[in-house]
């Protein structure tokens, strides 16, 4: 049995390795009968530089997701710290007696918009 | 799973193959050659609007680092107005 | 298809740019 699965194995090697030299002799007679110019690529390089564009694209990608994430989050924690904080500053003036100060009309509609 | 795994192995490079003999008379023939041309004309779009976003990627990092900064210094100032009351 | 991808990520990563850096100088206003 072990024997079996030996030469089974190394039939699957070899079929590995024949699948691989068929690709590279096929990819090799391409480049040697369109050899890449300034203005012209083979198909074997497009295809190259078009599987690497896809990887970098998911790379990119998955770099991009977790800033957006984070950025929404830093946001909102922004939001509730400020909120926060100006309404215990409101009390504190309150508590103090102390005359509230106006907040000038460029303040109100940037509260507003943060809210 | 193994065996599946395999079987894709060799199916993926199968498929290469033949994707690769497809385009063996590729760049025989005129009007092939012209799909070729505007091919490789948009890679080189395409890579350009990575770039760019690749740039755009790193501005946002940046943002979120001040971002950062900024909450940490209103958490100082919370802090204080806590320490106030 | 990827290109729009590529085009549509773009576009969403600069307009939250913008969002952000205008969040920012926002707050630094009501923090003053």
């Amino acid at each position: 049995m072990e024997a079996e699965v030996d030469k089974l194995e190394l039939m699957f090697q070899k079929a590995d390795s024949d699948l691989d030299y068929i690709q590279y002799r096929l990819e090799y007679e391409i480049k040697t009968n369109h050899p890449d110019s300034a203005g012209e690529k083979n198909p074997v390089t497009l295809l190259k530089e078009l599987s690497a564009i896809k990887s970098r694209h998911q790379a990119l990608y998955a770099r991009f997701k977790p800033v957006s994430v984070e950025q929404k989050e830093t946001k909102s924690r922004i939001c509730a710290t400020l909120n926060k904080t100006m309404t215990m500053t409101q009390e504190l003036q309150k508590q103090t007696v102390l005359e509230l100060s106006l907040r000038t009309d460029d303040e109100k509609a940037v509260a507003e918009q943060l809210t | 799973s193994d065996l599946e795994q395999l079987c894709s192995h060799v199916n993926e490079k199968i498929g290469n193959i033949k994707k690769t003999l497809s385009l063996r008379n590729f760049g025989q023939e005129p009007a092939l050659k012209n799909i070729l041309s505007k091919i490789g004309a948009e890679i080189i779009i395409v890579n350009e609007l990575l770039n760019e976003f690749e740039l755009e990627i790193q501005y946002q990092e940046q943002t979120n680092a001040s971002l950062k900064e900024l909450c940490e210094s209103l958490e100082e100032d919370f802090k204080d107005v806590e320490h106030l009351k | 298809t990827l290109k729009a991808d590529i085009s549509i990520l773009l576009d969403k990563a600069r307009l939250e740019s913008q969002e952000s850096i205008g969040f920012i100088k926002a707050t630094k206003v009501l923090m003053k």
